[in-house]
């Protein structure tokens, strides 16, 4: 299981570099379309909760962020053949849709769902 | 400006996501009429019986699609009134070649009754489309299973056949013309009834609901509908043949 805000338990213990607080995590982030600009065309909902993952990907990635395979040998390039090779990134790996009430340039009113609006884990890659 | 893509994001490129496409399609600031009255309060009571306060899908939603789109009328002409009947004809723009999107269903709400100060209209549609069956949806008080927005003075008729068969795929854009006619019940014949202060929102709206077909489209946010894609799309392909 990837790490999850729902289920802080299955996000692996931070045993490398004692930057337990930094790793690659997901983290809870509210934003209205107001503060966006876009209130004038979207009805609702007025906030948006996208969340963002930040955090140090380590030397050795937890096995619980779903890191591929390129990921992990990403990593050991830059620990042990060249530095100039960057460690993977901290990014979303799984994301919830989202149902946005907007007014379209033509004055119809559209409702549609979203894929991909909301991260709801983390992943280094 | 603060809240808005910079302009060099929103750059002339096709691959730009497609978030930012509809950023530059978005309606600008100057547009301050919103769709007012009962089309923008059908619209929010059936987004919150399909999606929760923070805009999460409900699990037991019973819309049936992922987009639906009210269309207002682009135009209507009113008739001159015919004994104690009055119509109008009310044109709703079609555009058809969503390609991503499938066409699933489409109803026309509209005004039943009528009842203004010195006036009470019984009012229905009819399409100009030829041989085009239409049926009456049953309102969410007398037992239909799918609960509706809809008001008691307003009633839904389904016209997916007509639309499928008549009007959707077709090149181009096409039109659908229905005519709204009220007939002024009795007692009222004598006074002089105009439609005066009615926007043709204020008669019926249709609605056209959609569910898409191709997953790559899914993966592209907020895309103002195939129609824009494409035509983006070809316009790009013309460029890069030229």
């Amino acid at each position: 299981q990837a790490c999850s805000i729902e289920s802080d338990a299955s996000c692996p213990s931070q045993e490398h570099d004692g930057s337990v607080n930094n790793q690659c995590s997901l983290h809870p982030y509210k934003v209205s379309f107001h503060q966006l600009g876009w209130d004038h065309w979207i009805i609702a909902p007025r906030l948006y909760t996208p969340n963002y993952c930040k955090g140090i990907c380590t030397r050795v990635l937890p096995y619980g962020l779903n890191s591929p395979n390129h990921a992990i040998i990403q990593s050991l390039v830059n620990e042990l053949v060249n530095h100039s090779v960057p460690q993977p990134s901290c990014v979303p790996y799984n994301f919830l849709p989202m149902s946005i009430l907007l007014i379209e340039t033509n004055g119809s009113i559209l409702y549609k769902e979203y894929e991909g609006m909301i991260a709801q884990s983390c992943t280094c890659r | 400006k603060p809240g808005w893509p910079s302009t060099a994001l929103l750059a002339d490129d096709p691959t730009l996501p497609s978030i930012l496409d509809l950023a530059k399609e978005a309606p600008g600031k100057e547009m301050k009429q919103w769709p007012q009255g009962y089309p923008l309060r059908y619209m929010l009571k059936l987004y919150h019986r399909s999606a929760d306060p923070h805009g999460h899908p409900r699990e037991n939603r019973t819309i049936g699609a992922k987009m639906v789109r009210l269309v207002k009328p682009s135009a209507n002409t009113v008739r001159p009134p015919r004994g104690s009947w009055h119509v109008q004809t009310l044109d709703f723009p079609l555009a058809s070649n969503q390609v991503a999107y499938e066409l699933i269903r489409a109803t026309v709400v509209y005004r039943h009754q009528l009842h203004l100060v010195n006036y009470h209209l019984s009012c229905h549609v009819e399409t100009w489309v030829p041989k085009c069956r239409t049926k009456h949806l049953p309102s969410s008080k007398s037992g239909s299973s799918k609960p509706s927005p809809m008001s008691k003075a307003w009633t839904e008729i389904d016209i997916t056949h007509c639309i499928q068969q008549k009007l959707w795929n077709r090149k181009g854009r096409s039109v659908l013309r229905l005519r709204f006619m009220c007939q002024q019940q009795k007692g009222n014949e004598t006074r002089e009834f105009r439609w005066h202060g009615m926007t043709s929102l204020d008669v019926a709206f249709l609605l056209l609901y959609f569910n898409d077909t191709d997953d790559r489209v899914q993966g592209k946010l907020l895309a103002r509908g195939q129609e824009e894609l494409t035509d983006r799309e070809s316009s790009f392909l013309m460029r890069s043949v030229r």
